[in-house]
């Protein structure tokens, strides 16, 4: 469950 | 973004400025593992791919921009600058035996088998171990400096604090990404026996030594 969401943690 | 996310990174920045500082100050990289930095610089690259491809926001753009740079000049003080000072002999970690067992599990366990995804989800596996090396290097030595100590102690915290954002996040918006739970539990793990040491040690204003 990568979704861009999960992309704007570091 | 919540205080726990925000702390998180704000640790990490904190971990990487004083890695910068103790180098910087001291004009020696003794007690600092390249192999732990290399393994970061990898982990950068390979998890900001995406930089490139999708804009987030300025925030998120500029951190990364933060954590790929500086990682990179910590590499140029380590290998170039700083070069006679950098603890060759106890610095003896493989890093292929990290490497290319991270690489495979991120070929067979990701959340969808694309270049950018599968590099993502490598970059999260490596990150879990990165730190092994300079545990390593520290119990070689038995002991660290109290700089690279708070360093250490920043590094370790700031994946505890996501922990607790992927707690918060699960709870406040159902959110929830394995692949980063599990790696970034292990992660934590790995620093429990530092945090010991620590608290129980640094913060009472002694040396971080190893009993020998």
């Amino acid at each position: 469950a990568n979704s861009d969401e999960s992309k704007d943690e570091l | 973004m919540n205080i726990f996310r925000l702390a998180g990174d704000l640790s990490h920045l904190l971990a990487i400025i004083l890695l910068l500082i103790k180098i910087w100050k001291t004009r020696s990289c003794a007690g600092i593992s390249g192999k732990s930095q290399i393994l970061f610089a990898v982990v950068y690259v390979s998890r900001y791919l995406d930089l490139v491809t999708t804009f987030i926001s300025l925030y998120n753009t500029l951190m990364k921009l933060v954590f790929i740079t500086s990682s990179f000049a910590t590499l140029y003080l380590m290998y170039v600058k700083f070069k006679a000072t950098y603890d060759h002999n106890h610095d003896s970690f493989r890093i292929e035996f990290l490497l290319l067992p991270c690489f495979v599990l991120a070929l067979l366990i990701n959340a969808s088998f694309t270049p950018l995804e599968v590099l993502w989800t490598f970059s999260i596996y490596l990150e879990a171990v990165a730190i092994l090396p300079q545990l390593f290097l520290v119990s070689k030595t038995g002991e660290a400096e109290s700089i690279t100590s708070h360093y250490l102690f920043a590094l370790g915290s700031y994946r505890a604090l996501y922990l607790l954002n992927w707690i918060y996040r699960y709870y406040a918006e159902g959110h929830y990404d394995l692949i980063a739970i599990f790696a970034g539990a292990i992660q934590t793990i790995l620093y429990c026996d530092f945090f010991y040491l620590y608290i129980t040690k640094v913060l009472k204003g002694k040396k971080l030594q190893l009993p020998a």
